[in-house]
């Protein structure tokens, strides 16, 4: 554990939280992609695997495993039942198989070895790094967010960002890197540069979230 | 195979 990965993990149960808030007290699940949100339940319910077939590695690891996992599903109930009249699929129009089919593909090429759940391991990854797009297109389209749901997505783009400082740090220290987990994550934080750039010069300066018409 | 590295990431 190193303060980069601290921080980063943190800023990840932020984002949950920031999520959580904002659809409870607004009671609305409106400008949240559900794709996005199901994606997510993917990749913690491949990934997390290893909580059963996997070795113990901490009491901190698995409960933020079961956190992530636990609250992922809850926000999808939100979404389809309790807040179902504010989710507006008509806007959520990113097609899946866009990006599930190339994760299969890469998850079956690069793997650590060719056993279910390290190719599940390694297509939670692939997914990870993409699964924010439908996301993003929503925002693309609407053309505007709340205030709330851009520090939601900040936060989630600030823990990917903060893993790639303890990468270097863990390179350093413990001589090894993950090519799959760097790489996809080098990616993951590629696809925030433009959120981050308008939510920095926007709204951290108090104005609305909006994209250049 | 790569060798692993521990999948001890969130």
């Amino acid at each position: 554990m190193n303060i980069f990965r601290l921080i980063g993990d943190l800023s990840h149960l932020a984002s949950i939280f920031i999520l959580l808030h904002k659809i409870q007290t607004t009671r609305s699940c409106r400008g949240i992609s559900f794709k996005t949100q199901a994606l997510y339940v993917t990749v913690f319910a491949t990934r997390y695997l290893d909580l059963i077939f996997g070795e113990f590695v901490s009491v901190y690891n698995v409960i933020m495993k079961l956190f992530f996992l636990g609250s992922s599903c809850y926000i999808l109930y939100l979404m389809k039942m309790k807040y179902k009249p504010t989710n507006d699929p008509s806007i959520d129009t990113f097609r899946l198989e866009y990006l599930l089919g190339p994760c299969t593909v890469l998850a079956l090429i690069f793997n650590f070895s060719f056993t279910p759940v390290e190719i599940l391991w390694s297509f939670s990854i692939f997914l990870e790094a993409v699964a924010i797009l439908p996301q993003l297109f929503m925002l693309q389209r609407t053309g505007e967010a709340e205030a709330i749901t851009t520090h939601y997505l900040a936060a989630l783009g600030a823990y990917r960002a903060l893993y790639i400082p303890n990468w270097i740090y863990r390179y350093y220290t413990e001589g090894s890197w993950d090519p799959i987990a760097v790489l996809a994550g080098l990616v993951q934080t590629g696809l925030y540069l433009d959120f981050f750039y308008i939510y920095v010069t926007k709204v951290l300066q108090g104005q609305k979230f909006e994209l250049p018409a | 195979d790569v060798q692993k590295p521990e999948h001890d990431e969130l």
